[in-house]
């Protein structure tokens, strides 16, 4: 698409090539090409150059022209629950969100509700000492959402900025855990009149076409209001966000692209659309 | 569902009886849509779907099978020949003790894979596992793995977060030679294909404790970057086999052709479960009939 060459069937289906490549699904691509190759007839498009703005105007269109970026409001403390599948970097995430918020002289808890997994809530631990946030947490195997209801009493009783509820990864196709975030919302918005006043999804850049069932089901369970895509600094591209963003009306909110703590930056779509054409 | 799109092409289509070019055509757009919609990889789909097109044209129509059933079958059964044998049996060292290492990108399932095998290991051949922490970089990496290791009565040989984790390797090892565990399985790090200074720690893993089987651990949802890191992990550590972990989800599992399509290496075990049980076989024909959903 950099080059001098025709805008011809054989530049066209190396463009489809790509976004199947970058995971954007069959569907989402098939409605981008058709829209392309209208444009091109249309307006007579002639060379790769204009072909790539066309595409890029596509795709930003998709995923809506306006960068919504992740606000704290008014509550103290502000809530913010983080989910999603086993392994994607929800308490990496959780991580780079509290020294973000720390960055900005706000006072971070943490609250250690995957009380399941060996070595998570050691984890977590480490992490909210490199960052100076407080961590509440309970032994393993203790009641997750007993976790979230008592750091949700700390957060308080400290009057702190903001609370971020650390989850254990969980397939979305596992009703009974699927049921238990579903409780903790329930208790954690009972102790807090509209708690949690967000909930992450984090999905990773190499998952393929599962992401989107994957952001249907848990916004279902446990309303999504944004969306965390990591791994980004891999060759993934994460394409499949052009759907969660088009049929669901999911903003993505953050990236993540690496593993420390200053591997976060807000989602832009202009970023987002360049980066698909390398 | 497939069968479903095929009955469709095939009731517009007026030609019965044989397999055509023209009616074929149509089905086999249906089938790359599918195994693309599975996370097959692109170019994976392009040659199977040539292949298959070979097989298919001119094959008489089975009198027990639809036109689509006789597509499907032939597409099945590809995919079954490509996705290999069944796994057989753990890898072991005629001179103990065999030597695992376990390599993939970040929160595939290693480690939690290591546990699983351990336990496959010892119930199947009676033997003695040792774990090895090797990931001196994610916090509590370690104690992650010492607590499974207590969890499921395997020992964890582990120097904490101060020393090289070729080091770490080596001496878990010969730790491991000297007390008689066999097998003894190295978990490593999650790092990206691209990192070379983590490439190159894994070749120097791997020239240091000389494994008799480097494992690559896929999640089974990963999409059509498949081809990318698991062409990278084999060239640079010439893998002995793939485990997919997360095969519980819904996810169609086309990685799997992918992969083995990319490295020509077997796909041994699955990862059914967050719990430590052990790792279950790799059955191809199930495989193929997720991918095709
Ligand atoms: N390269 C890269 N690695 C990441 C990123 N985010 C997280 N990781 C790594 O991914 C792995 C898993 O991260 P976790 O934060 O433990 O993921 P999780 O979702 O909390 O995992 P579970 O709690 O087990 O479900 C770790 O090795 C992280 O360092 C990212 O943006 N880029
Ligand atoms: N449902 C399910 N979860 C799994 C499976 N295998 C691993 N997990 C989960 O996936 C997450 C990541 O597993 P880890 O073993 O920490 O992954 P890892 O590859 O060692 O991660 P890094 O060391 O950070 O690269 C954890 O929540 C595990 O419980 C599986 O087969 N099924
Ligand atoms: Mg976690
Ligand atoms: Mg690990």
């Amino acid at each position: 698409l950099r080059g001098a060459g025709a805008v011809d069937d054989d530049l066209l289906d190396s463009v489809e090539e790509v976004l199947i490549l970058a995971d954007i699904g069959v569907e989402a691509t098939t409605r981008i090409m058709d829209a392309v190759r209208t444009d091109v007839r249309r307006k007579k498009i002639k060379s790769p150059g204009e072909l790539r703005e066309i595409l890029k105007n596509h795709i930003a269109e998709l995923l809506g022209r306006f960068n919504v970026r992740l606000q704290v409001g008014e509550a103290r403390p502000h809530v913010i629950m983080v989910v999603g599948v086993n392994g994607v970097g929800k308490t990496t995430t959780i991580a780079k969100l509290a020294h973000r918020f720390k960055e900005e002289g706000k006072s971070v808890v943490l609250a250690a509700a995957d009380t399941f997994r060996a070595g998570a809530i050691e984890q977590l631990t480490i992490w909210a000492t490199r960052v100076g946030a407080e961590i509440v947490k309970h032994q393993a195997g203790a009641d997750p959402a007993a976790v979230a209801y008592d750091a949700l009493r700390a957060a308080k009783a400290r009057n702190a900025d903001v609370l971020i509820i650390d989850t254990a990864g969980r397939l979305h196709t596992k009703v009974n855990l699927m049921e238990e975030l579903k409780k903790i919302r329930r208790v954690i918005s009972r102790e807090l009149d509209g708690a949690p006043h967000e909930t992450l999804l984090v999905l990773d850049a190499t998952t393929g076409q599962n992401a989107l069932s994957q952001a249907k089901t848990f916004h279902q369970a446990t309303e999504i209001t944004g969306v965390v895509l990591t791994k980004l600094d891999g060759t993934a591209k994460g394409g499949i966000i052009i759907s969660i963003v088009n049929l669901l009306n999911l903003p993505i909110k953050l990236i993540g692209i690496g593993e420390r703590l200053h591997d976060l930056r807000d989602f832009r779509t202009d970023l987002f659309a360049e980066a698909l054409f390398g | 569902t497939l069968t479903d799109r095929l009955d469709g092409v095939f009731r517009r289509l007026t030609r019965r009886g044989k397999l055509t070019e023209d009616n074929i055509q149509e089905a086999l757009r249906e089938v790359r849509m599918a195994l693309l919609e599975a996370d097959v990889n692109y170019k994976v789909v392009k040659e199977f779907i040539s292949r298959v097109r070979e097989q298919a044209v001119g094959e008489a129509v089975m009198k027990s099978l639809s036109p689509s059933q006789q597509v499907i079958k032939v597409v099945h059964d590809e995919l079954v020949r490509l996705m290999g044998e069944r796994a057989t049996d753990v890898v072991r060292a005629k001179k103990p003790p065999t030597v695992v290492l376990l390599v993939g990108l970040q929160g595939s399932g290693k480690t939690t894979t290591a546990g699983k095998l351990a336990l496959l290991y010892r119930e199947t051949k009676r033997c003695s596992p040792l774990l090895v922490a090797a990931d001196i970089y994610r916090p509590a990496a370690v104690d992650q793995l010492v607590t499974i290791g207590k969890q499921i009565k395997v020992p964890v040989f582990e120097k904490g977060t101060q020393h090289d984790p070729v080091d770490i390797a080596r001496e878990g090892v010969s730790f491991g030679r000297d007390r008689g565990f066999d097998p003894v399985i190295v978990d490593t790090a999650g790092r990206l294909h691209i990192d070379s200074d983590l490439m190159e720690e894994l070749r120097r893993i791997r020239t240091a404790v000389s494994p008799h089987e480097i494992l690559l651990v896929a999640d089974a949802m990963t999409g059509q970057d498949a081809v990318n890191m698991a062409s990278q992990f084999n060239e640079e550590l010439d893998l002995t086999g793939v485990i997919l972990t997360k095969m519980d989800g819904d996810a169609r599992g086309g990685a799997a052709l992918s992969i083995r399509e990319v490295t020509a290496k077997p796909i041994k075990f699955v990862g059914m479960g967050e719990k430590l049980e052990p790792l279950e076989p790799f059955h191809p024909e199930r495989m193929a009939s997720r991918i095709l959903g």
